[in-house]
């Protein structure tokens, strides 16, 4: 299974994240 | 037995044209008349169609459905309370489930690997980051980037439309059902209505001035008073007399309630969704804003609930029947439109940055998917092959009647959601 996030954000946006990364609910995806 | 095992020797032979002619008439005729290849609208906007190496064609012939309902109905036999510890552990071992850090420890109480694949976890073993958007799932990174040309990459140099992976607004589309999600707070459904800033939201007689409720100042201890009119003054009981218990269940004090609190959250949210009629199909981006993906893969040992990204305000959803491939990494790469082909449910609505969108997406083990709030939704049905609706069509729904000021589903960052079932 999968989930997409889809969003608009100020190009100020960040991911702080890189693929292939594990993630758990509540960790930080991006930020402003 | 082992004597014919060991010595029967294997003899390779070709076989006959006509075999392999019939396969290949076989398989072009599911192509054309099983919906694989499929316009989204009758426009002509968007062709969805099965693309990839020969892997993906013969996965694209299997009942995939059908397997992933009967997968369900198997993993919802309840097990022998005996076997259950080793049978838990061992699942846990092979898919690396951690445990320690789910909510019921004792693995004799999970009756099947269906309730065991849906745990919970105890509290406070995920905390919720001070970020504006954090991880909804457990699971990983598969893909991320900014969307450009309303195209989102699926992998490197595959992309697919988002138009057609969160639908079009076609209201006049006869296969797009709207359906009115009932509401289950106190508030008056008939005088609902979707109100400019100037305007005012009017409730059972009382009229509110949206911009004293929401507020524009900076600090949060605004008072957000509702403004009474001199002529909405509610009616008095037509008994004359109220105990002052009766005066404090008076529906129209609830309604002022409900309104101040909502407000109050579309305050601290940040977002304002119901005051200006906007398209959330994402394709109105404000200057300097961009549109953004992010795709996170849940693997078979994951905790597979789903909570919420940001603090945001969903207003619809749409139901995309369609196939049930597998979303492993693998096949991302290898099938084309995987995530606009699968059965999903694209959750649309708005954050304090515009619009945000969220959409499980089903695969063929993991084919159910739940949405805590939306008693309505059925995924994974069962469908008759004549009445089984073609890939790229949808049914919508709005949660417009959760909440008049906020025209949606409020939900706080971290707050769960939803999940995906087996089968």
């Amino acid at each position: 299974s999968t989930v997409v996030l889809v969003f608009e954000a100020p190009l100020s946006f960040e991911f702080k994240v890189g693929a292939g990364q594990k993630v758990k609910v509540g960790e930080v995806l991006g930020d402003v | 037995l082992s004597a014919a095992w060991k010595d029967t020797p294997t003899k390779w032979y070709p076989l006959p044209l006509a075999v392999g002619a019939l396969l290949l008439v076989a398989i072009d005729y599911r192509k054309n008349h099983t919906g694989k290849e499929v316009h989204l609208d009758e426009h002509g906007n968007e062709v969805v169609k099965l693309k990839g190496p020969w892997q993906v064609h013969v996965l694209g012939a299997l009942p995939l459905r059908n397997l992933s309902r009967l997968w369900g109905y198997l993993n919802s036999l309840e097990l022998p309370v005996w076997f259950r510890p080793f049978g838990f552990r061992l699942y846990s071992y092979i898919f690396g489930c951690n445990l320690d850090e789910i909510e019921n420890t004792d693995l004799t109480q999970y009756k099947s690997l269906g309730d065991f694949f849906y745990r919970r976890l105890k509290d406070g073993v995920r905390p919720i980051a001070d970020s504006v958007l954090v991880s909804p799932a457990d699971g990983k990174v598969l893909h991320f980037g900014t969307i450009s040309d309303l195209h989102v990459e699926q992998v490197k140099g595959i992309t697919y439309s988002l138009d057609a992976f969160l639908g079009v607004e076609n209201p006049s589309s006869p296969s797009s059902t709207v359906i009115e999600i009932p509401k289950t707070e106190h508030h008056d459904n008939k005088n609902h209505e979707v109100v400019t800033d100037e305007e005012f939201a009017n409730v059972n007689g009382i009229q509110y001035s949206l911009g004293n409720l929401l507020g524009s100042g900076s600090t949060k201890s605004q008072q957000h008073q509702p403004r009474k009119t001199p002529t909405s003054t509610p009616s008095p009981s037509s008994s004359g007399t109220q105990t002052p218990d009766q005066t404090h269940l008076d529906p129209s004090q609830s309604v002022q309630d409900n309104l101040a609190h909502d407000a109050t959250v579309a305050y601290e949210m940040g977002v304002r969704p119901a005051l200006r009629r906007r398209s959330t199909s994402g394709s109105d981006v404000q200057e300097g804003h961009a549109l953004n993906f992010v795709v996170i893969y849940l693997a078979p040992g994951d905790y597979h609930r789903f909570h919420s990204p940001t603090a945001w305000i969903v207003q619809k959803r749409r139901h995309f029947v369609g196939e049930l491939f597998s979303v492993s990494p693998y096949m991302a790469k290898r099938l084309q439109n995987l995530f606009v082909l699968n059965e999903r449910v694209a959750l649309l609505g708005r954050w304090k940055h515009g619009f945000f969108g969220m959409v499980p997406v089903g695969a063929t083990n993991v084919g159910s998917i739940k949405i805590n709030f939306d008693s309505a939704l059925r995924t994974n049905e069962l469908h008759p092959r004549r009445s089984h609706p073609p890939p790229g069509t949808y049914t919508e729904a709005t949660y417009s009647s959760a909440s008049p000021i906020l025209g949606g589903k409020p939900l706080n960052k971290g707050e769960e959601m939803g999940g995906f079932c087996l089968g």
